[in-house]
């Protein structure tokens, strides 16, 4: 049909892998197209903007290390009782078969590690794991984290590359895995209230939601391993009654 | 010899030592991804520049063209041998990636870089 092509028809024959991955992203024809605002686009844009030029380009000097970067939402989150000036959130992220059948080389979290909500300020850091009850001493301003160009100064990156690794492949004893689902991964947001007044959980609760944090998984993903993937995935689903690793190769 | 080789050849060579307009090189061609349908999803960039090699394979595969050795004989070979074996085709030689920014469902947002996407050079072959 001139000039509304239907290429979803050729993304579901097995002889036309390129278009099928061009496609796994697409939204279905009865969903509306996303709304494009809030920080995570603007992050993202930056990073495409230092990645690529207008036209498409990668430029030589990126320095992403991966040839996709997929960030994730969450796409739960739940807040916890006050315990004493601890304020906890719970932020689920789960990942679709794409993001997770390829080579991880790189999760960091990021998220706002000053947070106002009206005239209360509280420092934030992160915490994967089901923890039972929030740590006696905050972690050191700026511990463990870096800030790449990209973030502005309110957000900050955590590496959170081991323990992703952890929770793909430990699947005993407790891992920040939710086993309700295989591939949701759970962490906490764990807030001090810095002005030493208590009370307003409501406030709490209620404003912050979903944009404290995301997740960026850092993939190397070509047309060669799409096709391994899918072969490896096919064999699995097989053999293991589609609980198949989420990651199928580890990056040295 | 040459020459006299081609005059009795019927047509074709003289058609592939034509006008340098028509001689095998990289042509330009940009799509919007709005004309593909695609732009509910890909942010960035608003247009494709995939490309395309078009025109006809000289009698001589110049050295610039990239041909391998094996383009230089069938050309030989329907010169002199049989004109059933094809002529050299001009087509994609070198491809570049190319970066898109996607928007996928329930917001979470990829960047990827697309293996072979924008025709580079042509070649005979």
């Amino acid at each position: 049909k001139v000039g509304q092509p239907d290429v979803a028809i050729l993304a579901e024959d097995p002889s036309w892998p390129l278009v099928r991955e061009l496609l796994e992203e697409a939204p279905g024809k009865q969903q509306r197209k996303p709304q494009l605002q809030g920080p995570q686009l603007q992050y993202m844009l930056k990073l495409y903007q230092s990645s690529a030029d207008s036209l498409g380009n990668p430029r030589e000097n990126r320095t992403i290390g991966a040839t996709m970067v997929a960030l994730v939402r969450p796409s739960a989150n739940a807040a916890e009782p006050l315990r004493g000036p601890w304020h906890l959130r719970t932020l689920d992220f789960r990942f679709t078969g794409n993001q997770a059948a390829h080579r991880l080389v790189r999760a960091t979290v990021i998220y706002l590690q000053q947070v106002y909500v009206g005239h209360f300020h509280f420092s934030c850091h992160v915490e994967p794991g089901f923890r039972k009850s929030p740590t006696n001493h905050f972690p050191p301003s700026g511990g463990g984290c870096s800030r790449p160009s990209v973030l502005s100064e309110s957000w900050t990156e955590r590496d959170i590359t081991e323990e992703v690794w952890q929770g793909f492949w430990n699947h005993m004893g407790q891992s920040f895995w939710n086993h309700t689902g295989p591939r949701v991964l759970r962490l906490h947001f764990l807030c001090h209230q810095e002005n030493g007044s208590r009370g307003i959980e409501q406030p709490w609760t209620e404003t912050l939601s979903l944009d404290l944090g995301f997740l960026l998984l850092y993939i190397n993903k070509t047309y060669k391993s799409v096709q391994n993937a899918q072969s490896s995935s096919r064999i699995l689903d097989e053999s293991e009654e589609g609980e198949c690793p989420l990651l199928l190769e580890r990056t040295p | 010899r040459e020459s006299s080789v081609t005059s009795q050849l019927p047509g074709s060579s003289r058609e592939r030592n034509g006008r340098g307009n028509d001689l095998c090189s990289l042509h330009r061609f940009q799509v919007s991804f709005r004309q593909l349908g695609w732009d509910r999803w890909i942010i960035a960039p608003r247009h494709y520049t995939p490309n395309y090699c078009k025109g006809v394979c000289p009698r001589v595969l110049l050295y610039g063209l990239n041909s391998p050795n094996h383009a230089i004989i069938r050309s030989l070979v329907n010169e002199f041998v049989d004109q059933s074996v094809p002529w050299p085709s001009c087509v994609p030689y070198k491809f570049v990636p190319l970066s898109v920014l996607l928007i996928g469902p329930n917001g979470n947002i990829l960047y990827k870089e697309y293996e072979d996407m924008i025709v580079h050079s042509c070649t005979c072959r």
